[in-house]
This record gives C-alpha cells, sequence and structure tokens, in this order.
C-alpha cells in the first residue's frame, strides 16, 4: 500500500523535479530500510523528510497535498522506528 | 468559522519530530 502511495505521488509529482527528486530518495530510504541497512536509511529519511517538509509547505491543497502530507507521515514513523532500532543496537 | 485548510497540517509537529531525528544517537 505505502509503495502504491509514493509511486502514485511520484506520477503526480512529474511536473516539480524537486518533488520527484525527494520522493526517489524516499524511495531509496525504504529501500535501505528493507534491506536491513539501518543507518543509511536513517540517513536518507532525513535527507528525504526535509526536502518533502519544504515541498509541503509549498503545495496549493488539493489531491498531491493530501497524498504527500500523508506520505510524509508514513516515512516519519518509519524513521523514527528506525531511530528506536538503532539507539537499542548500541545499548 | 471553518478553519483554513492550512490548519490542518501540523507543520511544527513534523519539523519538531524532524529534528529530533537528526539529533545524533
Amino acid at each position: 500500500q505505502g509503495r502504491s502511495a509514493r509511486e502514485l505521488l511520484m506520477e503526480m509529482a512529474k511536473d516539480k523535479p524537486r518533488l520527484f527528486a525527494a520522493l526517489d530518495v524516499a524511495s531509496a530510504a525504504v529501500a535501505k530500510d528493507e534491506e536491513g541497512s539501518a543507518v543509511d536509511a536513517l540517513d536518507l529519511y532525513q535527507q528525504s523528510l526535509g526536502e518533502l517538509l519544504l515541498m509541503l509547505s509549498a503545495e496549493p491543497v488539493g489531491r498531491r497535498r493530501e497524498l504527500l502530507h500523508a506520505e510524509i507521515k508514513t516515512l516519519m514513523g518509519r524513521a523514527e522506528f528506525l531511530k528506536e532500532q538503532i539507539k537499542s543496537y548500541q545499548w | 468559522v471553518d478553519p483554513s485548510p492550512y490548519e490542518d497540517i501540523d507543520f511544527e509537529d513534523l519539523s519538531k519530530r524532524l529534528d529530533e531525528l537528526k539529533k545524533k544517537t
């Protein structure tokens, strides 16, 4: 479900290269996360979320804005979970 | 009065969470 929402967003972001690029980094973060590279994934989550938040604040009201908001919350949740995991590994 | 559409997104919360995320573990 998450992947398709992000793919739909990337489809809708074709006219906004900066948004498209940020979503691409987010996809890379999820891929790293799924393959178990936690530290790399967290770094990519942070990068993409910073950019996506900027995009969101500039996004006009509408479907893309709703999808972008939902995607950011999903990514943020995954990143926070990952960070907790990394912390527990370290202790 | 209807809340402005911009009130449905809590930017402050999201950016606080992002700052938290960026703090070195």
